[in-house]
């Protein structure tokens, strides 16, 4: 397995060379990489011929090539259907976010307690009562369950979709959930970058 | 300055050690540190070492007082004040995220252009019109814009809050943002979490 670090400069090199290719570049060098999202050239390096990734001195690398590549890497080249726990605010908002297709992940069912959202479409979902988690679940064959619900019912709507069969939760809300041995957790916290961006203000 | 990977990893061993106290855990050595997010022992003490911060041997470190000394180094032990333009599902669901304080950052104004949504309050705080964006953030005096507004109108809204005195954009959209010299834009995207996923699940 890849170490998760490994994995996460992955991904922000397939965002970047994405954004390269919008913008009809056809080659990157390291330095360039590290220029737009800060991590170093000889980490750049270091990573791809760790994949056997060379690039051509003078040249740099070949943008839709390596992008390719990493995306076999990461696996993104085949559809990741998921279920969405908690169709409020931000359940919506990532339910309707195009970059969901950029990482292959297909929204397949939606779910939430409130009565008045039962049976309103968001992006063509029909947001269904979250009473039916593990059966719809079963059905569905989703192994993937976002939960977009507030931190006092993170850890009943993780076990909802166990039991439902998944074994990949992601977690947006502040509670931390605990899940058995094989199964895997990750939590998303974007105030992160609030972070970085502190530093950077008083500097 | 700080590079911005270090910062990210710090920010992330922020955030595992503010777990580490809610859960009462009063020491906590690289070992453990690697097992919560991933990065490696030898990476954390290296991080760790760079400012001055030493572990004792089969002790590891203090967890209070280790998360204060990233708190200062990252500034978190400072208010930062900002606007988050675009009071839509994302826009609102971030003002009413209570994750933003243990990052010091203070929502101050909120804007948009939706006549039905001006007026209206999120977590106490009104929706102004975005027409207002220069004058109301140079009167507030405010330096940091958080945009969740549709991609297309990423650039016109940085634009406004530049020319209102901002010098730092944390761009939720998916456009590309350009901004002057002496500015600073972070793109968030938390997509890439689904990219370490996907790897994860075909293992
Ligand atoms: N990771 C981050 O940085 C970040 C940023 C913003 C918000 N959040 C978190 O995301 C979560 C959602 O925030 P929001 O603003 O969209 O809240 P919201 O109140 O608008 O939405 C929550 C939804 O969950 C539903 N719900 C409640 N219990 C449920 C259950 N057991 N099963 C299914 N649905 C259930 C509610 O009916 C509601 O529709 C919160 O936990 C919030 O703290 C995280
Ligand atoms: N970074 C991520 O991973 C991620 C995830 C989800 C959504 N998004 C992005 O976040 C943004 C918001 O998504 P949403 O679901 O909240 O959309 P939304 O349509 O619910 O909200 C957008 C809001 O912006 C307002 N608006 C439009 N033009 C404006 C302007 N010039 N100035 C001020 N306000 C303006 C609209 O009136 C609306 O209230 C989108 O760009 C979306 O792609 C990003």
């Amino acid at each position: 397995r890849v170490p998760i670090p490994t994995l996460t400069r992955l991904a922000t090199y397939y965002k970047i060379l994405g954004e390269a290719q919008v913008r009809g570049v056809h080659n990157l060098n390291s330095a360039q990489i590290e220029a737009e999202c800060g991590i170093s050239a000889a980490q750049f390096r270091k990573d791809l011929s760790h994949f056997g990734e060379m690039g051509k001195p003078g040249v740099g690398y070949e943008v839709a090539k390596l992008r390719a590549r990493i995306a076999t890497i990461l696996h993104l080249d085949r559809t990741q259907r998921f279920a969405l726990i908690g169709a409020g605010r931000l359940g919506q908002a990532l339910a309707a976010y195009p970059g969901l297709n950029d990482y292959s992940f297909e929204l397949t069912a939606l779910f939430d307690t409130d009565k008045k959202k039962i049976g309103r479409r968001v992006n063509g979902i029909e947001i269904e009562d979250a009473d039916g988690i593990p059966n719809r679940m079963r059905e569905l064959n989703l192994k993937i369950a976002v939960l977009t619900v507030p931190g006092s019912e993170a850890q009943k709507a993780s076990d909802a979709a166990i039991k439902g069969g998944a074994r990949w939760i992601l977690n947006f809300t502040p509670a931390h959930v605990r899940v058995p041995e094989n199964c895997m957790v990750r939590d998303i916290v974007f105030t992160q970058e609030f972070a970085v961006l502190a530093h950077y203000i008083e500097e």
